[in-house]
C-alpha cells in the first residue's frame, strides 16, 4: 500500500462491539477494567471499524439498509432523536508486549465528530473536527500482561441541524458551522444520513517503535534541463521519546519497483 | 546514489525537523496521467536506527516524478493543466464518497478507480461537501494515472450562496478548520497524483482561512524548478 510505518497493526474487522451511550451502565473506567462488554450481553453488537454508527446498525439489522426503496424515511434522524441517540461506545482489546525503550501509539486517522477514549482505565479526549488525525502514547497505560481493553464513546457532529420538510441542498445548514463533511444533511442527490456519519471513519492502529520515530515525511521532486536531472527534497520531523539523546543514523532509499516486488536498486 | 545514511543526535524529550541533501537522478522514470505515459512509481523507504537500540523506526511511500502546474488561460478562462511541462486536455469526473455509511474499502477504490482509468478519464474531482479522500483513494489513483482536485470542507450552498443565506463566515471555528486543513495536508501531500487542492466548491473561503490557506500551500522556493522549456508558473 501507498504509505506504510512498518510497525504499524490496524485494530479492525470483526473484534469490536458496539452500543449506544444511553443503553450502557457502566463508564469508560469500568468498561476498560472491570466489566468488559462481551458480544452475547445486551446491548453489544457487532461493530462495524472503521464504519459509522449506522453502518453498525445496517449490519446488524437494528435498522432497514437506507439505500433500498424509501428504508431510509424509516430510520429516525438524528434531529428527532437528539444527539445522544447516535452517542456509540465502541470497544475492542488487543494485545501489546513492550521490551526495553519501545514506545506504542494508538492512532485514529479519522473520527467524526469527538470522542473520549479510555484504555485500561485511562481516559483521554479526542478534540473535534473529522478530518484530523489523533495519536496517542499510551507507553505507560499498556497492561504488563498485554491484554488491552479499548473503549471509545464517539458524539456526533455538534450542529447536526434539522431536515426541512421541503428538503433541499444542505438542509438547514447547521452542519456547516462545525468542520465536517456537509452532504449527510441531504442535497438534491442524495438523502440525509440519519446519523450525520458518525462513528470511527477511518483506520485505527497500534504503532510500536523505539526511541526516536519518524513523523509525516514530505517528499518533493525539482526538476532542470528538461526533466533530464531530478532533484528529491527528503524532510521529515523525528521524535525522541526517550530521556537520553539519541545517537541516530538516518536512511533514505529510493528502488524502483520494476514489476510487483521486484525492485532495482 | 539512491540512498544516503546521516548521522545526527536528537536531544532528550524533543522533536526536531531534519532534511536530508537532496537525491540527484538523471532522467528518471517520470510519472504520467492515465494516456499519457506511463505511472511509473519509486519506493522510497526512510529508517531510523538508534545506537544501542537498533532500528527504532520506519517508514515508505510509493513516490512519482512529476511536476504539476497550473494556472487560468487567459485565452479560455479555463485552468489550463501541465503535467511535466506538457499541457493535458482534463477529462474529469466528479466524486463525493465511495459509500453513504463510510463503508471505504480498498477493493471499492480499486474498482472505482480503475473504472474511471478504463472510461479514459484523467481528474477526478473531490467535492467540498464530501471527504478529504483517504491514502487508498490516493494510492490507485497514483496507480492509475488520475489526476486528484482535492476540494476542502467549503460549499456554496451551505457556506454563504445558499437559500435561505447561512453560515456567511463559514464554519464556527476556524482555527479548527485549519488545523484539519494542515493535518489533511500532511496525509495526503506525498501522492504523485495530488494535482490541486480547492478551497471548496462554488465558494470561496472565509478571508481569513482562504489567505491562510494560500500561505500554507506555497511552494516553498527551495522547490522552485526553473526549466529553459518551462518557465517555472509558480
Amino acid at each position: 500500500m501507498a504509505e506504510e510505518h512498518h510497525r504499524k497493526t490496524t485494530l479492525d474487522g470483526g473484534s469490536w462491539l458496539a452500543a449506544r451511550s444511553t443503553e450502557v451502565k457502566f463508564t469508560g473506567t469500568q468498561l476498560t477494567t472491570t466489566h468488559p462488554p462481551t458480544s452475547s450481553t445486551s446491548p453489544w453488537i457487532q461493530a462495524v471499524v472503521p464504519g459509522t454508527v449506522l453502518a453498525t446498525l445496517v449490519k446488524n439489522k437494528v435498522v432497514p439498509d437506507p439505500f433500498y426503496g424509501l428504508q431510509n424515511e424509516a430510520i429516525i434522524d438524528i434531529a428527532d432523536s437528539g444527539r445522544e441517540f447516535y452517542t456509540f461506545w465502541f470497544f475492542t482489546t488487543f494485545h501489546c508486549n513492550l521490551s526495553t525503550n519501545q514506545y506504542c501509539d494508538l492512532n485514529f486517522r479519522g473520527i467524526n465528530y469527538s470522542a473520549d477514549v479510555y484504555l485500561n482505565g485511562h481516559k483521554t479526549v479526542l478534540p473535534k473536527g473529522m478530518f484530523r488525525r489523533h495519536s496517542i502514547d499510551v507507553t505507560d497505560i499498556l497492561h504488563p500482561d498485554g491484554n488491552n481493553l479499548l473503549a471509545v464513546l464517539v458524539h456526533p457532529p455538534d450542529h447536526p441541524g434539522t431536515i426541512p420538510p421541503e428538503g433541499g441542498q444542505g438542509g438547514d445548514h447547521e452542519i456547516g458551522k462545525d468542520v465536517t463533511t456537509q452532504y449527510v444533511e441531504g442535497w438534491d442527490w442524495m438523502t440525509p444520513i440519519r446519523d450525520r456519519n458518525t462513528g470511527i471513519w477511518d483506520e485505527v492502529s497500534i504503532s510500536v517503535t523505539g526511541p526516536v520515530k519518524i513523523i509525516d515525511p514530505h517528499l518533493v521532486s525539482s526538476f532542470f534541463d528538461n526533466y533530464e536531472r531530478a532533484y528529491l527534497h527528503t524532510t521529515t520531523e523525528l521524535e525522541n521519546r526517550s530521556s537520553w539523546t539519541a545517537e541516530c543514523s538516518l536512511t533514505v532509499q529510493v528502488t524502483m519497483e520494476l514489476e510487483d516486488s521486484i525492485c532495482l536498486v | 546514489e539512491h540512498l544516503q545514511t546521516r548521522n545526527l543526535s536528537i536531544p532528550a524529550k524533543s522533536r526536531v525537523q531534519y532534511t536530508f541533501p537532496e537525491l540527484f537522478f538523471y532522467k528518471p522514470n517520470l510519472w504520467w496521467p492515465n494516456g499519457m505515459g506511463k505511472q511509473s512509481l519509486y519506493n522510497v523507504v526512510i529508517s531510523i536506527d538508534v545506537k544501542e537500540f537498533g532500528e527504532s523506526d520506519s517508514w515508505s511511500h510509493l513516490f512519482g516524478f512529476r511536476k504539476i502546474e497550473s494556472h487560468i488561460d487567459d485565452a479560455t478562462g479555463g485552468r489550463l493543466f501541465k503535467v511535466n511541462g506538457e499541457p493535458v486536455f482534463i477529462r474529469g469526473g466528479n466524486w463525493i464518497l465511495s459509500d453513504g455509511l463510510l463503508r471505504l474499502s480498498k477493493k471499492r477504490y480499486n474498482t472505482d478507480i480503475k473504472f474511471h482509468a478504463d472510461m479514459n478519464f484523467n481528474m477526478i474531482r473531490c467535492w467540498g461537501g464530501g471527504l478529504a479522500e483517504r491514502p487508498e483513494f490516493y494510492h490507485y489513483c497514483d496507480y492509475y494515472g488520475i489526476l486528484v482536485w482535492q476540494e476542502f470542507w467549503i460549499t456554496g450552498d451551505v457556506d454563504g450562496r445558499g437559500v435561505p443565506i447561512s453560515n456567511p463566515k463559514g464554519p464556527l471555528d476556524h482555527d479548527l478548520f485549519l488545523f484539519c486543513a494542515r493535518d489533511t495536508v500532511k496525509l495526503l501531500r506525498n501522492h504523485p497524483s495530488l494535482a490541486l487542492w480547492v478551497g471548496g466548491n462554488e465558494q470561496t473561503p472565509p478571508d481569513d482561512i482562504n489567505a491562510a490557506l494560500k500561505i500554507d500551500l506555497r511552494l516553498h522556493p527551495d522547490f522552485e524548478s526553473v526549466d529553459e522549456n518551462t518557465k517555472s508558473m509558480g
